[in-house]
């Protein structure tokens, strides 16, 4: 359960810095 | 949304973001940015801030879109003269306002308004020492004054 919770939040956390990253027209 | 805690200290230039929604949206812009990208770094694992903060991020996609024909939103480069324009017009404000004797909450404001607005500056990369000095010397001018007036002394 541990090491799934950790997956989700590693990806929404990725998920986030993407969309900053396509705010900013950085990709 | 209320403020989670671990990113209490981006609440004022949010609450910045808000007085400029209508007054000038390429700052509110820029301030919810410097927001969005310094929460992330805060914190963006629990789940109160993640929240907050992909409501956030749902808020500056919006507004992007909306000012898609605004050239300082854009452009980060013409955004970033923008809002270094307006913190110095605020300063300057303040400044005057200050050498010439005239203590008032406005002045206060715009002082701190100021600092918060060079903290903003940030999100186009390192802080030329001007503006850092610019921020120090406004954040000390906002809280001394604030505390003479509210101790009853006249400020220097």
């Amino acid at each position: 359960t541990g090491s799934v919770g950790a997956s989700v939040a590693s990806a929404e956390q990725d998920e986030l810095s993407q969309r900053l990253a396509k705010l900013r027209d950085q990709i | 949304m209320a403020v989670p805690v671990p990113l209490r200290s981006i609440q004022h230039h949010l609450r910045t973001a808000q007085e400029h929604e209508t007054r000038d949206p390429v700052v509110a812009y820029y301030c919810r940015l410097y927001a969005m990208q310094t929460g992330m770094k805060l914190d963006s694992k629990t789940p109160e801030c993640r929240k907050f903060l992909v409501k956030l991020m749902d808020q500056l996609e919006v507004m992007k879109k909306e000012l898609c024909d605004h050239e300082s939103v854009t452009q980060e480069i013409v955004g970033n003269a923008h809002v270094e324009n307006y913190a110095l017009k605020m300063f300057l404000y303040a400044d005057n306002e200050d050498r010439s004797g005239r203590f008032h909450k406005n002045m206060i404001k715009s002082f701190y308004t100021a600092s918060l607005l060079l903290d903003v500056l940030s999100v186009f990369g390192e802080l030329s020492d001007e503006n850092i000095q610019h921020r120090k010397y406004a954040r000390w001018k906002a809280t001394y004054i604030h505390n003479c007036l509210k101790n009853g002394e006249t400020p220097q």
